[in-house]
């Protein structure tokens, strides 16, 4: 695995912003992007998962400084889509681990998340490519978190070899 | 737009697996990737989102033939993480966008969903990356999306140039 996984990114700059249970019919999620796009909101991440009931909630992460005009864009339609409501959240954080052949690797996953939780840290969102798996946290766990991964994907030996003398 | 968005690509090989309703706090996600891994399932893709008082779902995207693995495994911890249940689902496809700059170009995601919806077309799950907005639809859906897409981002224009003499 620490042959697959090449490297540990990080953000803080970025901030939650939610639409709770709409109805799982095609256009709700036209509807919520061009009430953003109205809004001029920079998406970085979208996350819709499985729902409940034919009903669905979408997460945004935008970048901190946007959290206000996207919580406006997604009240001023929360009526018109029939959600049950919108929630934001500012004090979280992203770490990911990259690497070129994630998807291929079982057990790469657990390891990701094997050693988060080995230092209390909570996963609230996930998100992967082929290349990287995301996971939002709490902002003041960022830090912590970048070191934990390096360590559990044997990426802190590497940095050492390449400042020896 | 058209020229933030360079291709769309799809596939059909894919099954959905998901757990429901897991105790959001930290070691959760772990002893579940563990179980997978043990499995030997390969992940395409994960997708956690907000979930609801203290509870989270966690879906999973894996090759169409290690759907019966990907349950098997699921099922194995259904009772260790306190879930709900599980579900799994075949008949699911994945289109995508792909762009190099669609995160910071507001109505990108707009136009993808809207042109899926004009279709009739039910977004299922979405996952991002900053380069690629993947929607998890129907698999009878797949063929009528990637062409409703090649539409909305102008890339039919581009492949008749191609092919003229
Ligand atoms: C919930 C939302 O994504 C809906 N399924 C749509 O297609 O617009
Ligand atoms: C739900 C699951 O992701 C949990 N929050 C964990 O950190 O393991």
């Amino acid at each position: 695995e620490s042959v697959v996984v090449t490297g540990v990114t990080s953000e803080t700059d970025i901030a939650k912003v939610a639409i709770k249970s709409v109805p799982d019919k095609p256009g709700v999620a036209a509807i919520i992007f061009q009430a953003l796009a109205t809004a001029r909101v920079n998406i970085k991440f979208i996350i819709q998962s499985i729902g409940e009931s034919g009903h669905k909630d979408i997460t945004v992460l935008v970048p901190s400084d946007q959290l206000s005009e996207a919580l406006d864009a997604m009240e001023s339609i929360v009526d018109h889509v029939e959600a049950a409501g919108v929630l934001g959240e500012s004090d979280i954080g992203r770490v990911s681990i990259v690497g070129a052949g994630m998807a291929m690797t079982p057990g790469v996953a657990a390891t990701m998340f094997e050693a988060l939780a080995s230092h209390g840290i909570n996963i609230d969102l996930i998100n992967t490519s082929e290349i990287r798996i995301d996971c939002i946290i709490g902002r003041n766990r960022v830090a912590d978190a970048v070191a934990v991964l390096h360590g559990a994907f044997g990426l802190n030996r590497l940095e050492r070899k390449e400042s020896s003398p």
